[in-house]
């Protein structure tokens, strides 16, 4: 292999600025994206794609002529694609190709995809000819994987993948090595009573609820069936402390006691759950504020302000919630950004909105049952008859496959 | 079979695009032949081809199949 130059950071964002005419746009899509894999399981780089504005790397397709590029492709066969190498980003596709997924017909959009994302992570063309990164394309390959030669190139830039060189785990330790013992699950629990354990502005501004061994979705319309914690996150245990979802980097963190489990999406991240030791055990909430892009964790009546891809010095907290979020109660019970850009903050039955001064709003607490899970209001001749576990919300759980499908989307 | 003028001249821009062939800073045009043999032997030698110097079929198919716009990094001290 040979190396061009390297990225001084791992965490990269690219965004499809278009794609090709002739494949369709969901094929192409999920071919970019796989490219992207191919390096990302081998080292420890992480790629999240945006959709509009600056990205570190941009993906387009052009044609013979192009105002924004100087070299002009050559039509059909010939010079398929070119790259900029770190930290320009340019990634260019010849919009002529026949481009195709899946078969030996035409030039595979995926295979040429992760040869360009090469360049432009820093390498340069190997003389291996069966490596990704030969100058030749090699033609299709059903079960297409990386060369050593790949590998290798793009260890030596950017180290392997492994947990203990991921900078941003630093602040966990080793993976465990008891495996968490399964459980019967508790009772189902009634939205409409008690405490709710976690709520989440999730991936798709899916906003969920978390009770015992269940969750939910909560819309402007109503509330979703409840399925079982480990039925959505395989692996997953019930009765969490805490729940954040990070638009920053599709992270989605749960906690539990001391220990912590990273998904994207529906799929656990390699090496967790992992254990806290530089944050308390047992936090209370945890939220993701968009401004600063950080994500707090509460406990009690302190919170620590976490960086995702950053060391964070945790030595000064943590700090005062009062401090900085006015007129929130201590022993959280749930926290959340919502899609309204405003805080809330759940304790017990009552929930709290905080303004843009991170001031908690007039007319507020106000009652989580009948707000959020869109139940009616109880009387106190009513109160008495719902319990936690009532027969009537049992009767909604719902897990065929199609209702699984409407909360998997 | 004796190769025309065109297909010469396509050998060599392609040595040149690809970074086999280094024009001189002087602005000559014409290279020496035991250069374009030199270029056609790392070439060839990259590409897993039997190494002649000559521009030979195999040599020329070579140059026709799909590829990536980026030079290639080969000379003799890189292949060693």
């Amino acid at each position: 292999y040979l190396l061009l130059g390297r990225w001084r950071k791992k965490h990269l964002t690219f965004r499809i600025l278009n794609l090709p005419s002739r494949l369709s746009s969901r094929t192409a899509r999920a071919a970019v994206h796989q490219a992207f894999n191919y390096w990302s399981n081998v080292a420890p780089l992480t790629f999240r794609e945006v959709q509009a504005g600056w990205a570190d790397i941009r993906l387009s397709f052009h044609g013979r002529q192009s105002p924004y590029c100087s070299n002009k492709f050559d039509g059909p066969g010939r010079v398929l694609a070119h790259a900029d190498i770190p930290e320009l980003g340019s990634v260019h596709f010849d919009e002529d190709e026949f481009w195709t997924e899946g078969t030996y017909q035409g030039v595979n959009l995926r295979i040429i995809a992760a040869h360009e994302l090469g360049h432009a992570l820093g390498l340069g063309h190997s003389r291996y000819t069966q490596a990704l990164m030969a100058p030749v394309y090699a033609g299709y390959r059903p079960y297409f994987e990386l060369h050593p030669d790949d590998v290798a190139g793009i260890q030596a830039l950017y180290g392997k993948k492994s947990p203990e060189t991921k900078d941003e785990e630093k602040e966990e330790t080793e993976v465990l090595t008891v495996p968490l013992v399964p459980t019967e699950p508790s009772p189902m629990p009634n939205p409409c009573s008690g405490e709710l354990d976690a709520m989440m502005l999730g991936p798709h501004g899916k906003t969920y609820a978390f009770k015992g061994d269940y969750v939910w979705t909560v819309t402007n319309s109503g509330r979703g069936p409840l399925f079982r914690v480990s039925a959505l996150w395989e692996g997953l245990p019930g009765n969490l402390d805490a729940a954040v979802y990070s638009p920053r980097t599709q992270w989605i963190h749960f906690f539990k006691g001391d220990k912590v489990w990273r998904y994207i999406n529906f799929k656990m991240s390699p090496g967790f759950p992992k254990k806290l030791n530089r944050v308390e055990p047992n936090l209370d909430a945890a939220l993701y504020w968009p401004l600063n892009q950080k994500v707090f964790l509460f406990k009690g009546s302190g919170y620590w302000q976490w960086d995702e891809l950053a060391r964070t010095d945790f030595s000064r907290y943590p700090k005062p919630i009062k401090e900085l979020f006015t007129g929130v109660p201590d022993q959280l019970s749930a926290a959340m950004s919502w899609q309204d850009g405003r805080v809330y903050f759940f304790k017990g039955k009552e929930y709290w909105r905080l303004n843009w001064q991170l001031r908690v709003e007039k007319g507020y607490p106000q009652n989580i049952a009948h707000n959020w899970m869109h139940c009616p209001l109880q009387t106190p001749a009513t109160i008495s008859s719902v319990g936690d576990e009532t027969a009537s919300v049992t009767g909604t759980i719902l897990s065929t496959p199609s209702a699984m499908d409407s909360i998997m989307d | 079979r004796a190769l025309g003028p065109a297909e010469k001249k396509a050998a060599v821009d392609y040595l040149l695009q690809y970074g086999y062939l280094q024009k001189s800073l002087e602005g000559q045009d014409d290279f020496r032949p035991e250069d374009i043999m030199e270029a056609l032997r790392v070439f060839q030698e990259a590409s897993e081809l039997p190494v002649s110097g000559q521009l030979d079929d195999a040599t020329r198919a070579h140059m026709k199949q799909p590829r990536c716009g980026l030079e290639d990094p080969f000379n003799q001290k890189t292949l060693k």
